[in-house]
């Protein structure tokens, strides 16, 4: 499986956006401050993270101050089938999940990512200072990665 | 499930250590579990064994990058975000660690956030992203734009 | 003794808003002392506000260093000591880094480790290290060896 | 005061090397792993940081793999005065400090230290990877922090 687009609207600094991800390597530059984590933020915020654990106290704050409601779609390739999932979170604060615009709970759309082999891990998804974390987590920790892997 | 676990210790520490000898051309690596845990060693070429907690920010960087490389090979995930992992890295690693990761977008999808020219110079594709009128705006998707 | 301590933020309030206005070309910061303890506020230029907790890396770097340079005109140490705090700085941040660095040089000593091109055309003197047999060498005690 | 020279003996990644530190602002730099770091350590170390907070696990790790014993000088000087503080660690694992040659107390080393102006603090000796930690602390954490500058 593949993730195609991203589609963003007013979460944190964007507040519409769309994110082709071409085949091969791919790297998102820019200034300091110009959205780079933001993006991945987005794509871990559909994939189930939770607000802190990206870089909010609390869901409100992953909406682009100034707007009440925010969403991410991720349009994935799975062989030939073209599979949209979304997360919106709504001016109540309340979380939706969607699968090709049908609501979906949080359980299902989580089953459904990782039979396409999105793992949204930490040793999948590095974040910004902590690929060190690796070596520097007890041993106690990283057993429990290693429950994960197995 | 103690029998999975453990086989898969044995090809995840085998993977490690050539992920090491690869990443850091040369020396070795080991992940052995004991009562205290999953314990990690690397022996890095040209220099005496030090615990992975004298490793340098650098050298920590390499080793868990061959670390999460191991992982993919027992475990694979469709998708792999790197934010920022070459932060510490000097100009020859930025080559060996982007170099890895061109490896790895052979059988994953893989995003890596850089800020490094060195690291840059090497992908196939590059976004631009920046702040106008206080929001994110996409620049580029282009093939090498910053080089 | 509160009070000392209720004058010391006073001061150190005034110092870090000045200083993140330096180091970002405008906006503000405040420290304030709440029943959660000594919270810390940061306004961007040209952005809306948002929480410290969700500023980039680069941002959090510069922040951090506002508190530092202002707690040195409160309380001055002999000798500071930055081990790659350019890490995630992109080459416009660090020119305002090192050139706070040196302004810092001015009134205590102050020693950079660094591995940024734009942060070390900027100093006065460079210190190189090399590996090499095994043992760690100075290669050099020079001014701008390495531009 | 101002720290004039450091003394290196079989110190972590360093078999001998004396560094002079000139006046106005100084850089380190070199290729990953040759022993930057080692000589903030180094410099901690003199002035009073225990294993731990240089990335080893005791003492001992300190000391230059194959060598039993380590040794760091800091030639300091406080206005006309020149003065040498030295910590060893000895083979049998035992610390000992020295002002100008004679032995002391690490209490008495960390008074006259700081007598001189050499507040070694997570404000005033930032270690890799530790520069954003000042934003990322809780406000209980950096209040402590304002304690210690008040
Ligand atoms: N809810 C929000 N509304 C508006 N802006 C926000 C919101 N949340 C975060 N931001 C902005 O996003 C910016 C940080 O973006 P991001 O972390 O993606 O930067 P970056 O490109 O990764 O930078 P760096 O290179 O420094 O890591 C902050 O400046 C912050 O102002
Ligand atoms: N007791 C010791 N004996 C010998 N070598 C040691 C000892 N302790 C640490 N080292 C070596 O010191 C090296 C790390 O040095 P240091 O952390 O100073 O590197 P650095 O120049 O800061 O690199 P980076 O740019 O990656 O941060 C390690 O490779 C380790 O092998
Ligand atoms: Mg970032
Ligand atoms: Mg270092």
């Amino acid at each position: 499986a593949a993730l195609d687009i991203i589609r963003i609207v007013n979460f944190k600094s964007f507040r519409r956006a769309v994110i082709p991800l071409p085949a091969g390597l791919v790297a998102i530059t820019g200034p300091n401050g110009s959205g780079k984590s933001n993006i991945l933020d987005a794509i871990a915020f559909v994939m189930g993270w939770r607000a802190s654990r990206l870089r909010a106290s609390k869901m409100e704050n992953l909406v682009r101050k100034g707007s009440n409601a925010a969403e991410v779609s991720l349009l994935i390739r799975n062989s030939a089938e073209r599979i949209s999932v979304s997360r919106e979170i709504r001016p109540s604060g309340e979380g939706v999940y969607r699968v090709n615009g049908k609501r979906r709970s949080a359980t299902e759309v989580m089953e459904l990512l990782r039979e396409m082999g999105f793992l949204v891990d930490r040793y999948t998804f590095v974040t910004q200072g902590d690929i060190t974390s690796i070596v520097e987590m007890s041993p106690r920790e990283r057993a429990r990665l290693l429950e994960e892997i197995s | 499930r103690e029998e999975v676990v453990e086989r898969t210790l044995e090809r995840l520490s085998g993977a490690f250590d050539e992920q090491i000898r690869l990443l850091f051309g040369g020396g070795g690596g080991e992940l052995r579990l004991t009562e205290r845990g999953l314990e990690m060693r690397v022996r890095l070429p040209s220099k005496k064994p030090v615990s992975i907690d004298s490793l340098s920010g650098g050298e920590k960087s390499l080793s868990a990058l061959a670390f999460i490389l191991a992982a993919q090979r027992l475990r694979p995930s469709s998708l792999y975000v790197f934010d920022e992992a070459d932060a510490m890295l000097d100009g020859v690693n930025c080559k060996r660690y982007v170099r890895a990761l061109k490896e790895l977008s052979k059988r994953a999808q893989v995003v890596a956030i850089s800020l490094k020219k060195e690291t840059l110079e090497e992908v196939d594709h590059l976004i631009g992203v920046t702040m106008r009128d206080g929001e994110s705006k996409i620049v580029a998707v282009s093939r090498e734009a910053a080089s």
